[in-house]
């Protein structure tokens, strides 16, 4: 039931995502705040499909050269293309101190026991200024094979942006510069190189007093 | 590409992609 309704292809299903910081409280507890995160879900047949957005109209938020996001798309298969909108919520103080711990753990899980390679890309302007790539290996629990990348340590490039973000008198102007910001994901099979997932991230600053939300949507092309 | 410069809020997107969900 997740597929179409959730971050999931035919071979892989994302099942939580989050970007985080640690401060230390005291000695034993850590005060964790989230940016943006994606929960466990379980969509059942009754819910309704994942809106779609047609993949043309953000080409050009995301790296155009060979091996971007259309030839990527190209290549396919589509059913693992996804678009994530995150208001992510900035209401926490920041001060430069190096026993804070800026992270991102994520998961995944598969019926098949394979290597998996996450492609991390940072974009400004729709260019990538960094990327991070990731290897991981399955762990097989309750039947299926579990992938974590767990508390993978954000870089300093992004970590300086949150700061200046932050910086930002006005959510309008944070949103402003969010709109050049994106994020592309893909994780790709490391021995086969097929395409499991890819995910466009884009921004804005949450307004909720909820914390991070998001939007999810099925990338087409019509 | 024929997108470069068009802001987002003038492309053909969802109407959900500017409305913050308010679920907690």
């Amino acid at each position: 039931p997740w597929q179409g309704r959730s971050i999931a292809s035919s071979r892989l299903r994302m099942l939580e995502f989050s970007a985080f910081l640690e401060q230390p409280q005291d000695s034993e507890t850590f005060n964790k705040h989230l940016f943006v995160h994606i929960g466990q879900s379980n969509p059942s047949y009754s819910d309704a499909y994942l809106e779609s957005v047609d993949i043309r109209q953000i080409y050009d938020k995301f790296p155009e050269k060979k091996g971007g996001l259309k030839d990527l798309f190209d290549k396919g298969p589509h059913n693992a293309f996804f678009l994530v909108k995150f208001w992510a919520d900035l209401s926490v103080n920041l001060q430069d101190d190096s026993s804070f711990f800026y992270g991102v753990s994520s998961q995944y899980e598969s019926s098949e026991n394979m290597i998996i390679t996450s492609s991390t890309k940072v974009c400004s302007f729709g260019k990538q200024v960094v990327e991070k790539v990731e290897t991981e290996f399955a762990r097989f629990e309750n039947g299926r094979y579990v992938f974590r990348i767990h508390r993978s340590p954000l870089c300093e490039y992004m970590i300086n942006f949150i700061h200046k973000l932050k910086h930002l008198p006005e959510k309008y102007m944070m949103n402003s510069v969010l709109e050049n910001f994106t994020i592309l994901q893909v994780v790709t099979n490391k021995d086969t190189l097929e395409t499991l997932l890819c995910i466009a991230y884009v921004f804005e600053v949450s307004t909720s007093e909820h914390g991070a939300q998001h939007h999810i949507y099925r990338l087409v092309k019509d | 590409g024929v997108m470069d410069q068009v802001p987002m809020r003038k492309r053909q997107l969802p109407a959900s992609f500017w409305e913050e969900p308010r679920l907690t």
